[in-house]
């Protein structure tokens, strides 16, 4: 079985948390932290804004 | 021969259930390839008779068109497989697994399933397996309390159940971007665009008041999104005025400035309705209080998980949103393996699925489980109504295409519901981070 999420969010850019940045911080816009094939569990994030 | 006959002790045996259930397949099998081809009739004399111009064209739109079989393109492979009778062999699954195991087979049974499937039975919330009395009730089981800890981000968007990343990234022009060779139209997938542009459950133009006397503020149409001026009266409840600023925080006090922050808001909202803004408001309150994100550029994205049959296979919600609408595709059932999902293209748009649609606090939100031969019921907790992979979906879907026959409009291609209640004043309904939704079930 097959779970499909479409989700509308704030423009993505490449920069990232090790940059500095502070959560909640507007700079950035979405984030992926999973890549392709890699097994998950639920409640791991597979992104952040 | 008469005397033997006579003299011979009879004894009788049990036919093995095997062989029976094997039997009922068979019948199973032939019955529907019969209406398979008396259908496959039909359709032709109906398209002969077309093109020979018979019958008016308003009797032609009004007699309830019968759902076309579909017919996917594909190496001989799908051809084959689509030959079989897909929905036939799920249910039949799901009754052979609702059959109950003798209790001193169940530990041996689901310890060899287990180790087949790579069950981790150390998170499984029972911990003595005789409890589960077959194989439906073992796949749909729970896990241990806090055994998946949530991440603690508050503006991440989370897996909303076990399984691995088949595909992810920004959809383009309105197509989820090549998944392994396969293009979708996202239309296709949902059904139509996303309901903020498109809402019909939203008045045209300008708040109406509804049974309730309450008003409504119209949903923002395509390029005023989410834009809502802070201002604006946006409901009436109780002769209390609110405008969006005071829905978080109170009515205004005499300076126009509000009265409360948002932790004492008016009592006259039931708490459920104050979570439900609050889930909406969270993101709302950024839209007025500091520039607006949805002013800044948003895109889509999309993520597919799959889910292997040895994963937990419950879901549930990775974000705080509203589930407005949902959209139930009665469709065939396919595998969704890697392998079928490389050589069916449009495999997605084939199959049954449940599209939830709704809002997060960043805009428009849906989410969208796709059932396959031998997981093709989908639950949604909240959702009493649905039924999927039954007789009865069938029959939903038609009704849902006569209806649209009557209207005159084409065949959806779906039955549709809207959910409500969750907030007086926003309808849908309010789902938690985290928060279990629904699951998947064997046939």
């Amino acid at each position: 079985s097959t779970i499909v999420m479409v989700f509308e969010a704030p423009k993505g850019s490449r920069k990232s948390f090790d940059d500095g940045w502070e959560e909640g911080e507007r700079k950035g816009g979405w984030q992926w932290s999973v890549q392709k094939g890699q097994k998950i569990k639920y409640g791991e994030a597979v992104g952040w804004v | 021969l008469r005397t033997s006959l006579r003299n011979t002790k009879v004894e009788w045996k049990p036919i093995p259930v095997a062989l029976g259930i094997g039997f009922l397949g068979a019948v199973q099998f032939y019955r529907v390839r019969q209406r398979e081809q008396r259908r496959q009739i039909e359709e032709d004399e109906e398209a002969r008779s077309q093109d020979e111009g018979h019958g008016s064209e308003e009797d032609e739109k009004r007699k309830p068109k019968k759902r076309k079989r579909i017919k996917p393109s594909g190496p001989w492979q799908v051809q084959v497989m689509s030959t079989l009778p897909l929905k036939g062999i799920s249910r039949l699954w799901g009754r052979f697994n609702e059959l109950q195991i003798p209790y001193y087979l169940r530990v041996p049974g689901f310890k060899l399933y287990s180790w087949v499937f790579g069950v981790n039975l150390s998170e499984v919330s029972e911990s003595d397996l005789h409890i589960y009395p077959n194989l439906a009730a073992f796949f749909y089981r729970t896990l241990k309390p806090n055994i998946r800890p949530l991440d603690p981000r508050s503006t991440a968007l989370l897996s909303p159940a076990d399984g691995r990343v088949l595909q992810m990234g920004m959809i383009q022009h309105g197509e989820v971007e090549q998944v392994k060779g396969m293009t979708y139209t996202l239309e296709a997938l949902l059904g139509t665009e996303p309901p903020s542009a498109s809402s019909d459950s939203a008045p045209a133009q300008g708040p109406k008041k509804d049974a309730q006397g309450l008003k409504r503020h119209a949903l923002p149409k395509e390029g005023e999104e989410d834009i809502i001026t802070s201002d604006e009266e946006f409901a009436e409840v109780n002769g209390i005025s609110y405008t969006l600023p005071n829905l978080l925080s109170g009515p205004k006090s005499q300076g126009g400035t509000p009265a409360m922050d948002a932790s004492t808001t008016p009592k006259s909202l039931s708490e459920t309705e104050v979570r439900a803004d609050l889930a909406l408001g969270d993101g709302r309150k950024q839209l007025w209080s500091s520039p607006t994100p949805t002013q800044a550029a948003t895109a889509l994205y999309y993520i597919v998980v799959y889910l292997a049959p040895g994963d937990y296979h419950r879901f549930h919600s990775p974000t705080s949103w509203v589930a407005e609408k949902r959209r139930h595709f009665a469709g065939e059932l396919y595998s969704v393996s890697p392998y079928l999902q490389r050589t069916l293209p449009g495999l997605f748009t084939l199959n049954e699925r449940v599209v939830l649609l709704g809002r997060w606090r960043w805009g428009f939100f849906s989410f969208t489980p796709v059932g396959a031969t031998n997981v093709g019921s989908i639950k949604i907790n909240f959702d009493r109504e649905l039924r999927t992979n039954s007789l009865t979906t069938d029959t939903a879907a038609d009704r849902a295409a006569e209806e649209a026959a009557d209207r005159g409009e084409p065949n959806p291609g779906f039955a549709e519901a809207t959910y409500a209640g969750a907030s007086k004043l926003l309808g849908g309904h309010a789902l938690r981070k985290g928060e279990e939704m629904g699951g998947f079930q064997l046939g």
